[in-house]
């Protein structure tokens, strides 16, 4: 473990619980997408399955049940709870069309021909891809909540930290897995221009629009 | 190859 993996998952359990009580407190899950929340649930899935079966940590298990455990009940308050404060007409992004190109991938790139680690690269390649209908919605309705955008900061941070990780297990453990680096890559990049707004607008107080 | 590493990333 090292200072940039903790914070990254830190950063990715403060994105969670911000949206999270976000929709609880406010009782309305409008501008936010169900359908990412819905590949997120997905991601943490496909990827845990090894919780019962392969013990790294206190730490490790427990981050996986909360991860797993808070992101179905973000599903659940969207869905069913909340069902009247979701706005469907603005999350339209055809998930299909990353669920499939994503599985047939998983099949082609991995680094075992196994079920477990078959599952485990379609959530990397899941969860790089897994915010596109946010930011979709966000494109659609052309502003988002301010607590959404501190959403999406956290949680594009904690993949950009990931990456910090990465360079530093390559330098002092000799660790590299390229299919997860470039993932990883690939998913932070996807929040570069939310970053740019983010940072020349919210964090001057101002509402986050996308130019019309 | 990568996959006997532990997985122990989230």
């Amino acid at each position: 473990m090292n200072i940039f993996r903790l914070v990254g998952d830190l950063s990715h359990l403060l994105a969670i619980f911000v949206l999270l009580l976000k929709i609880w407190k406010s009782r309305s899950c409008a501008g936010v997408s169900g359908k990412s929340q819905i590949l997120f649930a997905l991601v943490f899935i496909t990827r845990y399955l090894d919780l019962f079966t392969n013990f790294i940590s206190v730490y490790n298990s427990l981050m996986k049940v909360i991860f797993i455990a808070s992101t179905v009940a973000t599903v659940y308050l969207m869905y069913i709870k909340f069902k009247a404060t979701y706005d469907s007409n603005h999350d339209t992004f055809r998930i299909e069309f990353l669920v499939v190109p994503v599985g047939g991938l998983a099949f082609l790139v991995n680094h075992d021909f196994t079920p477990l680690e078959i599952l485990w690269t379609f959530s990397i390649y899941l969860e790089s891809v897994a915010i596109l209908p946010q930011l979709f919605m966000i494109s659609k309705t052309g502003e988002a909540e301010t607590i959404t955008s501190h959403y999406l900061f956290a949680l594009g941070s904690y993949r950009a930290l990931y990456l910090l990780n990465w360079i530093y297990r390559y330098y002092f453990e000799g660790y590299f897995d390229l299919i997860a680096v470039v993932a990883g890559c690939v998913q932070t990049i996807l929040y570069c221009d939310f970053f740019y707004l983010y940072i020349t607008k919210v964090m001057w107080g101002k509402k986050l629009s996308l130019p019309a | 190859n990568d996959s006997d590493v532990n997985k122990d990333e989230l």
